[in-house]
Formats: structure tokens, C-alpha cells, sequence
């Protein structure tokens, strides 16, 4: 049959790769003539030699003594898919086409084997082939394409680089666990491979953030999805705990990754997963030193640093676009009560909380009205004076007092802890939200004697982050001692605290 | 969404896992990526073997580059390319060499011509390739091995090349008749 | 709640999860000749 022809074929390059290095032309000279003879010279003809090809590999894979080589027919198909892709006369959008084609037909197979074979699939053949693709693609790219000696093919391939992980993102970002559970533990250790994620981490002008930023999403929404009350998973803990490592090795190596886009990434940390909010929100500029908390204190020379925010969060206002920015120029009563009414859902969303189960509100919308504050601030302080942004009337103050006062527990819980989302390490929007934080605090103007409640919900919001295992961001532990400072021993005779003996405790003994 | 919701956490209830919520120590977490306070500058994304501490044994090989101009410095030891391409120029010579570079040869030229002329070369030298260990060894000249009743093995004191240690060591030993060759 | 699917395929992924082993670069042409993992010639090999 003619799949049984591509078979032979492709056994024959498994061998011939066993004999040769990767850079012998004797591989150039093979390929050449599986075009000369039409084994792959047509679209339909190279999908089903690479159907067939992976489907051998994958057997072969499944029918290998598990102590020796399993991965030889796996790894030389690797070969093969990026040879084709280098050799052939390209121009860029070509082989971007290309290469979606190939990946394309990788992943039917590997959908109808997940699918279908829900006792035997085994995830191990795919990761290899991935990961052999990252590897052969590694050395191949080195110093720019160095090895490959004709200068407008360096160029060509130079210029398919960052597509080359933009495509192998998507594809991944298609693979993810909600889509693929029986691939999840491959999938997540080919997010963290050595040979993507720090190129991801330190693409040209930040090009694969999005990718990135996108695929740790799907990580957590996985885990959001599994993570309930009473229960969890055995092989959900474990995926926690490898995330947990990923997490901290960015932390590590570009926490700007991190501060760039906390906007995003905190939104869709699971709610209960405080430590992990606390290693993204704790992840500092790499030239700046650890600062003590319980000896720093936050002022404006030591909070001038502006932080740059990767997504612009103004693009999910949705209709409250128009009315947040025109209340931040001219505030007005009449727009303050458009937006305090369009931050509600019209259903119900289910969310595994700290003491709630559902959302009324819409989180999202007010993470992204919180952190427009934020960028506008920071903006602002850049252009015109600290005074007029750090003052009572100011816009930014009012809009976020506003939404307190107006809103229920619930607006003030979500909007309060958007608010804590922006203290991290010593910047501008750290210093604004530590001083509004406290001026809402000790604020006499609430409404209906709302203060307490007030009160209540900004302890909670950073007494949850200090009360778990390290990291804590430096300004959550800084704004909650300014406020222990602020209120004395008023504090632990507060009714809400005194209520409850461990909060007592806690408080008392700091 | 008060205080009062915090206390299930802070008691370690059930309600929530409390390695997710309360967290764990990362402290060994850090040191399994050798992240620590002095190593600032240390990139452990480019070395990482995988998402988890069990299943990190071993060590997995970074990007790294070497310029072809380090490769083929004429004159330098090792970096010619030794290449045994005419049986008839290289046979002579195989038998002019110590055992030891026969080892040498036999293991670093897998599948050529140079191992089979240094294989032939050994069973010559009454040495024997061992299959299954895939050493060379030969008999000890001062010990006579006892056949077993089936005639398929030998129980004897050998002489085996080990090609870890790189020396000869001499073992008492069971042999069987169809693993050597 | 996690479906009967779901949780099937993640505890097999569990159970199938690749280490660094097979996350390392290929090495087709250099198989070694010696033993895998440097122990005494004498381990106990299996055939």
C-alpha cells in the first residue's frame, strides 16, 4: 500500500541518520530525491508521508524495549521536519505556511491517538518530538544560522526565527490540558523547556510574551477548573506544584516578565492559590536590591521607578472605556454612577474563593479599572506634579471611593484586592495605592457607616497575603505595618478583630 | 469577604488544600533550581530538566556553541578527523598496535571498518567480545577454567578489559559459551 | 467536578510523565558502544 511504501521510506532516513551526522549532505541529497521522486513534491503527498511517518514512530515507540533506544524513529522524524523546513527555497510567509502544515498534521494524529485510545495513549512519543524540534532548531539557529554557509538563506532563516516560536506557541497554546488532559504533564514541561521558554522570556522587542503569557494562562484556568473546595486531585497538586517551580525560575531569571504583565497573570491565579499571587506580585527589577520591609519605609525617593505594563488593561474597559477616561479628566457624579453600575455580570460565574463560591461582579472589568489607575497615574506623575495626583480629590482617588462607597461587600472585596494586586516592590503605583489604601482607612466620609466594613475588607485583603509562606510583596507588609502604626492599639479593639481569637492573636502579636 | 473567612485557612481546615493556599517552604523548591541569595546572575530556565524535583535526575544538555574555528585546528591532538577508509594501508598497522589502542579504536569507531580489522585483530590475541557486557576478555594463562556437564559454559579466572576504569582487571567468572564472540 | 475522562487521561499523563531523560538532545549517530550508566562490568545485566 502506499502508506506501507512511506514506511520503508522513512525507514530508510531512520538508518541513514543512524550513520550520519545532521550537517552531511548526504541528508540534502535523500530529500532532494523524495521531491525528485514524488514521495513528497505535493501538499497531500508530504501530509501523508508525515501521518505515516509519526504513526511508525509512535508504534515504534510503543513496541521498543523500554531500557534502550525508544526514541530513534521519533527523533530522526524531527530531523526530518526541520530539514524540510530549512532547505527548502522559502520565502518567510512560505515557510511559516509551511511549518503550520507539518505541525498541523502532527497534531491529528496526536488528537485521534488521545481520543481514541483513552487506556493506551501514551504522551511520551509527542513531547519528544517537540522537544527534538526545539533541540535540532537550537543548534541550527546558533549565532544566527552561522552553520549554514549561503548568506541569503542565513538571512531568510534569521528573519523565520521568532515565527518558528510564535507557531510552535500556538500550537501548544492548542495543546493545552483543558483540550488534552492526557497530555498535561507533557505539555507543561514543554511550556518550561530549556529551549523555549527562556528564548520566549528574552525574544527581540518581547515578541513571544503574549504567547507566553497566554499558554501560563492556560496553566492556571486548568487549574482554576480543578481546584475545589473540600477536594483536590492528587495529579492536580502535583501539576500545582510543577507550576509553582516554573513560576519560580521566571521569578528568578526575568522577573520583568512578571512585573510586566502581573495585570494578566494575577487575574487567572486561582483565588486560592495565595502563595503563587504573592511569587508573581514579589518579583522585582533584576539591578534592584531586596529591600527590608520592617525597616524601609515608602516614600517618593524611594518609589520614583514607573513601571511599565506589557497589555494596556484600558483595552478591556468594554463600555466603560469612554466614561472611565472622560470621569479621570473631568470627574462628574453622573459618570461615577454609569461606571458603578456597568461593573456587573449579567450571569452568574462560579469561582472557588476564600469564603465565597460565586461572583456577581465582573473581576475582570474591575482588575482592568484598578490597573488603568495605575498606568495613568504613573503617567501622570511623569508629566506634571506628585501633588496633584497624590490629593483626596484628585480623579484617581475619587473614581476608586466612589466605587467603594457605592458598591456592596462584594464590589469593595474585588476592588480592594485589585487595589493590593499594585503594591509590590518600591515604584509609583505601589506609593499611590499604600497612600489611598490608608486615606480610605482612616477616611471619615464613608457613607452609612461603611467605614468598618471598609476596614475590615483591606485587612483581610493583606493579612491573606502575609499570613502564608514566603515570598510576601515588600509594600503589602509595609502598608499593613503603616497601618498597624497608623491605628495603634485602636486597632486590635476593633469589633471585627476582636471577634475572632486567631485575628486577634495575629494582630496583637504584631 | 471579611476576616472571619480567613480562619478556615489559618486552622488548616479541609475546606482548602493548604499546601495551595498557606503555601509550602520553598526554600528547597529554590535549591533544586540553585536558586540562592549569592547566585543573583545564575539562569536556571536554561539548564531546567523539568517541572519537577523527581523527575529531574539527570542532567540535560544546554544550549551551547562550538565555533567550527575550535573544531579543526590543524596539528591538535584528537581534533582530526581520523578517518580508516583503505583496509589494505590500515591492516598492516593494526597489528603493530598495543592492545590497549585496540580497545581504544574498537570502541571509538563503531560500525566501520577500523573495529571489525581491530576486532579480528584481538581474537587473534586470544582476547573474546563478550555480548552482553560488551567487553573484551581473555583467559587467565595460570588458572585452567572447569567445563560444566552441559559443555555450554566454564567457570575460570579471566582477564577483562574495562573500558570505564580503562585497565585490566582479573575476576573469577562464568562463562557462557554463546556470549562471546 | 472533574469528569471520569479527564481524570483517567490526567492520572495516565501522570503516570506517562517524561523526565529529563527524554527531554535531553537527541544523539542519533553517537550511540555508545559502552555500558549506559557507568557501573561495575559485573552488575547483573540483563540479556
Amino acid at each position: 500500500t502506499k502508506t506501507e511504501r512511506y514506511y520503508l521510506v522513512f525507514t530508510e532516513w531512520v538508518k541513514l541518520q543512524q550513520r550520519v551526522k545532521p550537517d552531511n549532505p548526504v541528508n540534502i541529497v535523500f530529500i532532494r530525491q523524495l521531491f525528485e521522486k514524488g514521495v513528497i513534491d505535493k501538499k497531500e503527498k508530504i501530509i501523508e508521508f508525515i501521518k505515516a511517518a509519526l504513526e511508525l514512530s509512535v508504534n515504534s515507540f510503543k513496541q521498543s524495549d523500554p531500557t534502550g533506544e525508544v526514541f530513534t524513529s521519533i527523533d530522526a522524524l524531527s530531523r526530518l521536519i526541520t530539514s524540510l523546513l530549512v532547505i527548502q527555497e522559502f520565502d518567510i510567509e512560505e515557510r511559516k505556511e509551511y511549518f503550520n502544515l507539518l505541525l498541523s498534521v502532527v497534531t491529528l494524529v496526536f488528537a485521534k491517538d488521545h481520543q481514541t485510545n483513552v487506556t493506551s495513549f501514551n504522551e511520551r512519543p509527542y513531547f519528544r518530538l517537540y522537544s527534538s524540534l526545539l533541540t535540532d532548531w537550537d543548534k541550527l539557529r546558533d549565532h544566527h544560522f552561522i552553520r549554514v554557509s549561503d548568506s541569503a538563506v542565513r538571512k531568510s532563516l534569521t528573519e523565520f526565527d521568532p515565527y518558528f516560536f510564535d507557531i510552535f506557541a500556538s500550537f501548544l497554546h492548542s495543546y493545552q490540558p483543558i483540550a488534552f488532559p492526557g497530555f498535561s504533564f507533557a505539555w507543561i514541561t514543554l511550556v518550561s523547556h530549556r529551549m523555549f521558554l527562556p528564548k520566549i522570556l528574552r525574544s527581540k522587542e518581547l515578541r513571544g510574551w503574549d504567547k507566553l503569557v497566554l499558554l501560563l494562562i492556560d496553566l492556571m484556568k486548568f487549574l482554576s477548573q480543578y481546584i475545589k473546595k473540600g477536594n483536590v486531585p492528587d495529579s492536580i497538586s502535583v501539576i500545582y506544584k510543577g507550576a509553582l517551580r516554573i513560576f519560580l525560575g521566571i521569578a528568578n531569571d526575568v522577573p520583568e516578565f512578571l512585573i510586566q504583565n502581573h495585570y494578566k497573570l494575577v487575574k487567572n491565579v486561582p483565588p486560592t492559590c495565595i502563595q503563587l499571587r504573592n511569587i508573581i506580585l514579589s518579583a522585582i527589577p533584576k539591578k534592584m536590591l531586596v529591600p527590608d520591609p520592617f525597616v524601609l519605609q515608602i516614600t517618593e525617593e524611594n518609589c520614583s521607578d514607573i513601571p511599565e505594563v506589557f497589555y494596556d488593561p484600558s483595552q478591556d474597559l468594554k463600555s466603560l472605556k469612554k466614561p472611565i477616561i472622560n470621569y479621570l479628566r473631568i470627574p462628574s457624579s453622573s459618570l461615577l454612577r454609569t461606571i458603578s453600575g456597568g461593573i456587573f455580570r449579567t450571569e452568574l460565574e462560579y469561582e472557588n474563593g476564600i469564603g465565597y463560591d460565586e461572583n456577581n461582579v465582573d473581576v475582570n472589568l474591575i482588575h482592568a479599572i484598578v490597573t488603568h489607575v495605575a498606568v495613568e497615574v504613573g503617567l501622570e506623575v511623569s508629566k506634571a506634579s506628585k501633588n496633584a495626583v497624590f490629593n483626596v480629590k484628585s480623579s484617581y482617588y475619587t473614581l476608586l471611593f466612589g466605587l467603594l462607597s457605592d458598591g456592596n461587600d462584594e464590589v469593595k472585596f474585588h476592588v480592594i484586592q485589585a487595589m493590593v494586586n499594585q503594591l509590590r516592590y518600591p515604584n509609583v503605583h505601589t506609593h499611590w495605592f499604600n497612600f489611598a489604601l490608608k486615606l480610605m482607612f482612616l477616611a471619615e466620609d464613608w457613607p452609612d457607616d461603611q467605614l468598618p466594613i471598609v476596614q475590615e475588607i483591606i485587612l483581610r485583603s493583606l493579612l491573606e497575603r502575609i499570613i502564608v509562606n514566603k515570598p510576601h510583596p515588600w509594600s503589602v507588609v509595609v502598608t499593613f505595618m503603616d497601618l498597624l502604626k497608623l491605628e495603634g492599639t485602636d486597632m486590635i479593639d476593633k469589633p471585627f478583630i476582636t471577634d475572632i481569637p486567631e485575628i486577634h492573636a495575629i494582630i496583637e502579636n504584631l | 469577604y471579611g476576616l472571619k473567612d480567613l480562619v478556615p485557612v489559618l486552622r488548616h481546615e479541609p475546606t482548602y488544600d493548604s499546601n495551595m493556599t498557606l503555601g509550602i517552604d520553598l526554600n528547597s523548591l529554590l535549591n533544586s533550581l540553585d536558586i540562592t541569595k549569592d547566585t543573583k546572575s545564575h539562569h536556571c530556565l536554561d539548564a531546567f530538566e523539568s517541572p519537577w524535583v523527581e523527575t529531574s535526575r539527570s542532567e540535560v544538555q544546554p544550549t551551547f556553541y562550538i565555533p567550527e574555528s575550535f573544531r579543526n585546528i590543524k596539528g591538535m591532538l584528537g581534533t582530526a578527523q581520523v578517518e580508516f577508509t583503505s583496509v589494505n594501508r590500515d591492516q598492516p598497522r593494526i597489528s603493530l598496535l598495543q592492545d590497549e589502542t585496540l580497545f581504544y579504536l574498537f570502541y571509538k569507531h563503531p560500525g566501520s571498518v577500523i573495529q571489525e580489522l581491530t576486532y579480528l585483530e584481538l581474537r587473534k590475541r586470544n582476547w573474546r567480545y563478550h555480548k552482553t557486557l560488551k567487553v573484551w576478555l581473555t583467559k587467565d594463562p595460570m588458572m585452567e577454567p572447569v567445563v560444566a556437564r552441559d559443555s555450554m559454559s566454564e567457570r575460570g579466572s579471566y582477564v577483562f578489559f574495562d573500558p570505564q576504569r580503562w585497565e585490566k582487571c582479573q575476576r573469577d567468572f562464568v562463562l557462557h559459551y554463546n556470549a562471546i564472540m | 467536578e472533574i469528569d471520569e475522562f479527564t481524570l483517567k487521561h490526567l492520572e495516565s499523563s501522570l503516570l506517562n510523565c517524561p523526565d529529563s531523560l527524554d527531554a535531553d538532545t537527541p544523539r542519533l549517530f553517537e550511540n555508545p558502544l559502552s555500558l549506559p550508566h557507568p557501573t561495575s562490568i559485573f552488575f547483573p545485566h540483563e540479556p
